[in-house]
């Protein structure tokens, strides 16, 4: 089954 | 002193309703070089990212770096007072602004309203510029159809790009389907369909988010499609002489 990411994952706090 | 003129206010509008179900509070940038917003929807599975620049306005003037906080909602309520042809001047005089005013002009008619802004202290995402390894172009109405038949089928949809173009596919409890569209490079650029795969990407994502941002091919008649594999997507939408409309959407990815 597939879990959903979220965009913190990818991407850094400014 | 800040003041920004839209020529077509209808544009203006676009954009908002392309965003309002996907983020609720933004926090809106004005500088030197124009007009942007980035926010997340409440799961943080989507990011919304705005770029106006100054130079696709009528008039546009900001003395001093802004931002101004306001509810998408009640922006919305304000915007209704106005006409899809009117010209929409927002300003504001303060450097810490309370409030956002607006202007709205037609032939016959001129309006004002004030927007009450808030104080929001939204993270601010860093989105790092990207080489994309699939990056695919094409009709927008054709992009929102797919997702809207198949978004039927199945609430994840699968994106899968090759040297051969792009396919969409789904698999549910109902059954599967699979939707591939052929590149062409017709001379109509609103009904192009191209692709640039250096690397093929097999990726699914929550189709709902699609279907909520896809009222923004009002803005386009084509779409951008930016993948890499486990990696966010990007949707833009080129909004012509001003900026775009990009939303990132996070990958579901295979445990």
């Amino acid at each position: 089954d597939y879990s959903q990411y979220v965009m913190d994952r990818f991407y850094l706090d400014e | 002193m800040f003041e920004a003129k839209f020529e077509d206010g209808g544009l203006f509008k676009k954009i908002v309703e392309a965003i309002k179900e996907l983020v609720k509070n933004v926090n809106l940038e004005a500088n030197g070089t124009g007009i942007s917003l980035q926010a997340m929807d409440t799961s943080h599975v989507a990011l919304v990212a705005l770029q106006l620049n100054e130079k696709g306005f009528k008039k546009y003037r900001c003395e001093k770096s802004l931002t101004m906080g306001l509810s998408i909602e009640n922006l919305q309520k304000i915007l209704k007072c106005s006409g899809n042809d009117d010209q929409i001047t927002l300003r504001t005089q303060d450097e810490e602004p309370t409030t956002l005013s607006f202007t709205f002009e037609s032939k016959n008619r001129i309006s004002e309203f004030q927007l009450n802004l808030m104080s929001l202290d939204q993270e601010q995402l860093g989105v790092p510029d990207t080489e994309y390894s699939s990056v695919v172009r094409m009709p927008s109405n054709e992009f929102t159809k797919i997702c809207r038949e198949l978004g039927n089928i199945n609430e994840a949809i699968g994106i899968e790009t090759s040297k051969e173009g792009i396919k969409f596919y789904v698999k549910g409890d109902i059954g599967e389907g699979q939707v591939s569209v052929k590149i062409n490079d017709t001379e109509k650029p609103e009904e192009r369909v191209e692709c640039e795969v250096d690397e093929p990407v097999n990726l699914s994502f929550a189709v709902r988010y699609f279907n909520l941002f896809n009222k923004a091919s009002a803005l386009s008649s084509q779409v951008i499609l930016s993948m890499s594999q486990d990696q966010p997507l990007v949707i833009e939408y080129i909004i012509e002489e001003m900026g775009s409309l990009k939303l990132y959407l996070a990958p579901k990815i295979n445990d």
